[in-house]
Order: structure tokens, then C-alpha cells, then sequence
């Protein structure tokens, strides 16, 4: 409904009145604390629906200003290239008594303050959306970029009034620009990136807390990867999109360098929305490792991994593996195949029909596969096989030296492997040796079983075209710009060195002089 | 509609925007990468607001100089001839600002030492007599605003405590 | 093949956290960055 009569006309005048307060010299504590209580004695703050009223009508009057603004201060003959300058007065006036209220409102009421937050983020999230869907191309993101500027600076100050509450706040600033997330409001994108990385943002949420703030991260991540996945399929990227993708980079190096865990523990997420093209940009995330971890060269001459004391040690991985299996309700039939090996119910031979996308989905996916599904049946797989493998030399009367490849063999896991690798056709083999290579990382147990898998199946097939892929999916990743995960080096590298794959005879390595080369200087190149 | 990633993490209840066809995100984006936002977008005034201002005559300065954001600076001013008058000047009179947590900085490295209670700083007179693991007693110079009792003359100075037991959680 | 990531502007060996002075996804530049200080409610005299 509209609002009351001469509802507007007051929400105007008492923002009038709080420019003023703000205008004050000094510090104005108590005109704003009055101020406040004036507030929540007009009603204003009880978050009901006269409270969205109230922030509606402020969120249009600082918007409509700063807009107004766009003409005056940057002359009529402005080129739409040149960035406008705007004034954020009624922005930034409107911005602080958000902090305001949360410093000054009443004290008993400690937790409603967190409730106000949320009840005007909501607001401002609903009104950002109705706006960009109003007005589309010619939407300005600008104003609101400014006014969550403004929010996060204040309210992840350490200023007293909202230091206990500051990990909810985060949360409700996570959930806003969630709901605000390039798929939801796509003409709010590189504000969205920029606000997401800020430093007042991204080190907080994913600092202290014990990590409370990584799935939030994560799932910010995510949003950002679906929105750009259509887009980057191709090589060529327009203007636009390799802008926002440069900006994506950026941001994966930073966390790289500083929150590397992060990006270890939730690679098979991200993994399932990069697409298989972005080589590098998922090299990034690939190439993290823990921090307290030294790398032990790859190109190091008779490097023995087996014998290296991380590589024991499982992953921690804090995405859901088997949730596309069990969503395609896959997961039962691969437990019961794992456990007993029986032919049960065809399950082999219908493995390849069951990762195939119904032709609808396919055509929005641009594949026929479904890769999420290949690599949640890939790492489980293997994973299981990791458990039966440690259960097995765990329980063994005579130890069992972890560097006889023997071990590997547990067959259930590598019938499905082999079966995968022999029946699908050439898309669904690379998508499936991609699913395996994704594992390839700092030395740990996955890494290990997988250079494994990748080198057996090498090893064991009888057809070139399966070498030749293997072999492609490694190089892909080896011949784009660092960084380069060290677990696909030393795959590579034992694959060219150890004579047991007789690399350097095979056919494909010679199909044309240039790949000679290439091959030539990447096997210098990793020593 | 957020594929493998269940949406399980909660949020408020806003009404989920329509999810766009590939061709609208990308005219949207395309009109978002002209009005990006800019440097200044991001940058807030370092408005320094004077606690009790004064009407400074224009031929003044109107604002601050930003050398008294410079660390070095404050080191300077911590040395001879100058003193550390300047720097309880700037601890007690530039309240929560950047020039007093460099005044503070600097004030300690002279092994002044501030008391939370008292809102004090303190220096060591000599070796305490006493020390344990929560308190250490002795003469200490001290930092004050001293009104003398006649009520003539006052103003900041540095005075001599003795028999002072300096509790150490009241030490900042 | 990629781009050549030590030209985004990010000193990638720092032994200093990046996100301290990260300004934005679209720059090459670090931020000028707010100095990082924390007052202590105590120095707060009335």
C-alpha cells in the first residue's frame, strides 16, 4: 500500500534534521543519542512495517540526491565514459544513522539491535533489487556501493557499540550480498566483487571465529563463479566480462597469499562451477597449501613422495562430496558396488547413461555431462578406496610398504576408473580426467592415490587416444602461466621420466613439430 | 538455483530476485562496466573532529597538517629538545585519533607506562622496591594536571610519587 | 595461456598480508590504506 499521508514529507524533514546534527562540529553524542530516542518514540525502530517504510523512503531520498548530483557536478556535456562525480552527502548523512541507532539505541534492548541491522538490510537489499529490475541498463549502482562503504567501515570499526555483535554483522552483511549476488542483480556485479574483497569485509569474515565465516565466504565465491561460468566458457571474453574476471583473479590471490587453507579446504567446490577452460584461474585454487607446509621441489632428482610425512595425511575437505551423488541417487548403488564388487544391477554398465545431462539441461550447461556429478563420484570414490587402503595396511601382519604401487589396487575403486575411462567418448573421458587431476595438489593422501590412478590408467590402457587424453589434461594445465599445483608437477614428471610409460615413444608426442617442442621445453622446464 | 551448493546457511527471508537469462546478465554487466565504481567512492574524509573547536583565525591553517600522521614525526618530538610535554599534549587533547596512538607509541618506548585506572602516565624513579607478578611498589614520576590547593596556579606537570604500587592489570 | 599474474599489481611474495592494503579488484594499485590502529577504550579520558 502507499505509504500514510504526509508520511513522506515527515521521513524528509527528519532526515533534514539529522543532517543537521551530523553538520555539528564536534562530537555530537548527545544531540544523537536524542535524536535516536526520538526515533524509537515516533516508532520508527520497533521493526514492523512502519520501520521498512521509514528506511525505504531514506534509501530513496540519499539515492535520488546522490543522483541529482550526477548532472550538476560533472557539467551537461559529461561523455559516458567519464566516470560522474557524485555527491554522497545524503548518502553518507543517511549511511551513519544506521551506526547510530546500533550505538545509541536503547541498551535493554541489545539483541533487537541486531534485528534492526537485519530489518533495514533487508529493506535495502529488496529496494536495490525492484530498483536495478526498474530501471535495468541505465541502474546505478554507485549510490549503493557508497552506502555499504559507508556500513562496513563503521560497523566493523571496533567502536564498543557494536565490537560484541561484530560476527553477526558480518553474517548479515554475508547474507546481503548474497541476496544481492551477480545472478540475483547482474548490473550490481562489480560493485558486489569490490564490496565482497573489501578489507573491511574479507580478512574479518574469514579471521577468528574458528572459521565460522568460511562457508559464508564460500558461498560468495560460488555466486560469483555461477554468474561468470556461461561467460567464460569461451576463450574469448568480451570487455566486460575479462574486466570482472581480472577482478576475480585478484581476489583469488589474495587469498591465496593469505588464506590459503581457505582455498584448500573447499577446492571441490569451487572446482564444480570454474568452468574446465579456466585453466589458470583454477591452477589458483589448485596450487594453495597449507601455510605451515614446505614444498619439496618437484624437479628434485629422485624425489621419493611416498616417503614425504605429509603425504599420509589426508585433505580436509569441507565441501559436501557425495551431495550430487546422493542427490542422483547414486550414492547407494556405489557403496554397495565398493563394498562387495558384485555386478549388482548392471551398475558398471549403466555408469556412463547416469552422468549424462537430459538434453534440456544440457543445452543451458554447454555440456552433455554433468560435471559436478562426475567429480563428486571421482573424489568419493577414491576416497573410499584411501579408507580401505589405510584400514588394509593399518590391520596388515606384515607392514605394508606404502610405496609399492600394489597397494593401490583396490579394484572396486579402479573398475570404475577403468570402466569410465574405456566407455565414455572423448567429452566425458576429459571431463572424468579432469575430476581426477583436480585432486592433484600439495602432498597429501588424494594427491597420492590420484597421481596414481592417472599414471595406472595410463599404464594399463591399450589405447593411444587414452594416453593422448591423459597426457592433454595434464599439459593444459602445465603449459598456462603459473601458478602450477605441485601435485601436478610431479605427476607429470614421473610420467615423462619413469620408463614404465615409455612417454617419449608414443606417436601423439610427435604429431606435429611445435607440440615436440612444446613437450620438449615443459619437460625442461619441470627439470 | 544455487546448483551443488545448498543454500543451508540461512539469511534473511528477501524475496529471491528473478534469475536472468545469459544474454540480460551480460547487456547488465556491459552497463555496470560503465559506471564502476570509482577510487573516491571508497574513500571517507579523514575528518578529524576537534573535541571543544575553537574559531581558528583564517590566516591559520584550516585543517590539520597531514604530517601529524607520521610516525617519524612523533619520534622527532619524543627527543630533545622537545620532550614528552608534546606528547601528553597530543595523548590528552587528540583523543581517538591516529597522532594519539603514535603519541602513546612513542611515550612508551620512553618506558612511560600508562595506568587505566588513573588514566596516568608513569615513569619509573628508580628500581621499585618491591616486585611480584601482579604488582611492583616504588617512586615513581607521574604526569598530572595539578591544581594547587590555592587554586592559582594549575596546569600539567610531572610529579614525584613514592611508596606508588603500580598493579599491573591496571597497566594498558 | 593465462595472463601473467605477477602483473596485477600484487606483490605475491610479500611476507605482509595483501588484504591490508587491497583497494579493489579493478586496481594495480595498493590501497593507500587507513593506518591500522586501535585506540584503547582506556585512553578514552572523560
Amino acid at each position: 500500500e502507499p505509504d500514510p499521508a504526509g508520511f513522506r514529507d515527515q521521513v524528509s524533514s527528519l532526515l533534514m534534521e539529522w543532517y543537521g546534527i551530523c553538520e555539528l562540529p564536534g562530537a555530537n553524542d548527545v544531540a544523537c543519542s536524542h535524536f535516536i530516542l526520538k526515533l524509537h518514540q515516533g516508532g520508527f525502530l520497533k521493526g514492523d512495517d512502519m520501520t521498512d517504510r521509514f528506511f525505504r523512503c531514506l534509501t530513496e531520498f540519499a539515492v535520488a540526491h546522490c543522483l541529482s548530483s550526477e548532472g550538476i557536478n560533472s557539467g551537461s556535456a559529461q561523455s559516458s565514459q567519464q566516470p560522474q562525480s557524485l555527491s554522497f552527502l545524503a548518502i553518507d548523512t543517511y549511511a551513519k544513522l544506521l551506526f547510530s541507532i546500533l550505538k545509541y539505541g536503547p541498551v535493554e534492548q541489545g539483541s533487537s539491535k541486531l534485528l534492526v541491522l537485519q530489518r533495514i538490510m533487508a529493506v535495502t537489499i529488496r529496494y536495490i533489487q525492484k530498483d536495478a529490475e526498474d530501471k535495468k541498463a541505465s541502474f546505478n549502482p554507485r549510490p549503493y556501493f557508497r552506502l555499504f562503504i559507508n556500513w562496513l567501515l563503521d560497523l566493523n570499526s571496533s567502536d564498543p557499540a557494536v565490537d560484541g555483535a561484530s560476527f553477526q554483522i558480518l553474517v548479515t552483511f554475508s547474507n546481503a550480498f548474497h541476496a544481492l549476488q551477480p545472478l540475483k542483480v547482474p548490473s550490481f556485479s562489480f560493485a558486489w566483487l569490490e564490496l565482497v574483497s573489501h578489507r573491511s569485509f574479507m580478512p574479518k569474515i574469514l579471521t577468528g571465529n574458528s572459521q565460522k565465516g568460511w562457508p559464508y565466504f564460500q558461498r560468495l565465491l560460488v555466486d560469483l563463479f555461477q554468474f561468470m561460468e556461461p561467460f567464460l566458457r569461451n576463450a574469448e571474453l568480451g570487455v566486460p566480462v575479462h574486466f570482472l574476471y581480472k577482478g576475480t583473479l585478484r581476489v583469488l590471490l589474495v587469498l591465496l597469499h593469505d588464506f590459503p587453507e581457505f582455498l584448500c579446504d573447499y577446492h571441490f567446490t569451487f572446482c564444480d562451477v570454474i568452468p574446465p577452460s579456466c585453466i589458470q584461474m583454477r591452477n589458483i585454487i589448485l596450487s594453495a597449501f597449507p601455510r605451515n607446509m614446505r614444498l619439496p621441489d618437484p624437479s628434485t632428482p629422485n624425489l621419493k613422495i611416498d616417503l614425504l610425512a605429509e603425504i599420509s595425511q589426508s585433505p580436509r575437505i569441507l565441501s559436501e562430496v557425495d551431495a550430487a551423488l546422493k542427490a542422483k541417487q547414486m550414492k547407494a548403488d556405489v557403496d554397495e558396488y565398493l563394498k562387495t564388487r558384485q555386478q549388482v544391477s548392471s551398475f558398471l554398465s549403466e555408469l556412463k547413461q547416469r552422468l549424462l545431462l537430459p538434453p534440456s539441461e544440457a543445452a543451458i550447461s554447454g555440456t552433455r555431462y554433468d560435471v559436478p556429478l562426475i567429480n563428486s563420484l571421482v573424489l568419493y570414490v577414491g576416497m573410499q578406496a584411501i579408507q580401505q587402503l589405510q584400514a588394509r595396511t593399518a590391520h596388515a601382519q606384515t607392514p605394508v610398504n606404502p610405496a609399492s604401487l600394489a597397494v593401490f589396487l583396490i579394484s572396486a575403486a579402479l573398475d570404475i576408473f577403468q570402466t569410465l575411462i574405456v566407455e565414455l567418448d572423448t567429452e566425458g573421458r576429459y571431463l572424468f580426467l579432469n575430476a581426477v587431476a583436480n585432486q592433484l595438489r600439495y602432498p597429501n593422501t588424494h594427491t597420492h592415490y590420484f597421481s596414481f590412478v592417472l599414471l595406472y590408467l595410463f599404464a594399463e590402457s591399450n589405447q593411444e587416444i587414452i594416453q593422448e587424453q591423459i597426457t592433454r589434461v595434464l599439459f593444459e594445465r602445465l603449459i598456462v602461466n603459473r601458478p602450477h599445483p605441485w601435485g601436478l608437477l610431479i605427476t607429470f614428471i614421473e610420467l615423462i621420466k619413469n620408463p614404465r610409460y615409455n612417454f617419449w615413444n608414443r606417436s601423439f608426442i610427435r604429431c606435429a613439430p611445435e607440440i615436440e617442442k612444446l613437450f620438449e621445453s615443459v619437460a625442461r622446464s619441470c627439470g | 538455483d544455487l546448483g551443488a551448493i545448498g543454500d543451508n546457511l540461512g539469511g534473511p527471508t528477501v524475496t529471491a530476485g528473478p534469475m536472468h537469462d545469459q544474454l540480460y546478465n551480460l547487456q547488465m554487466l556491459e552497463a555496470a562496466y560503465h559506471k564502476l565504481p570509482q577510487p573516491k567512492d571508497s574513500e571517507r574524509a579523514r575528518s578529524y573532529i576537534p573535541k571543544h573547536p575553537v574559531a581558528t583565525p583564517s590566516s591559520y591553517p584550516q585543517v590539520q597538517a597531514p604530517i601529524v600522521n607520521n610516525p617519524a614525526f612523533w619520534e622527532r618530538l619524543g627527543m630533545e629538545p622537545y620532550g614528552a610535554d608534546t606528547l601528553f599534549f597530543a595523548f590528552y587533547y587528540q583523543q581517538n585519533t591516529y597522532q594519539q596512538y603514535l603519541a602513546a607509541k612513542e611515550l612508551k618506548k620512553q618506558s612511560w607506562r600508562f595506568h587505566k585506572k588513573y588514566n596516568t602516565w608513569f615513569q619509573r624513579h628508580e628500581e621499585p622496591k618491591v616486585t611480584t607478578d601482579e604488582y611492583e611498589q616504588g617512586t615513581y614520576v607521574y604526569f598530572d594536571f595539578h591544581i594547587a590547593n590555592d587554586d592559582l596556579q594549575h596546569g600539567w606537570c610531572q610529579r614525584i610519587k613514592t611508596e606508588f604500587t603500580f598493579e599491573y592489570n591496571y597497566l594498558e | 595461456l593465462g595472463i601473467d599474474l605477477l602483473t596485477l599489481g600484487l606483490n605475491l611474495n610479500s611476507s605482509e598480508d595483501l588484504h591490508k592494503t587491497f583497494s579493489s579488484p579493478w586496481s594495480d594499485e595498493p590501497a593507500k590504506g587507513d593506518p591500522e590502529f586501535v585506540v584503547p577504550q582506556c585512553y578514552y579520558t572523560k
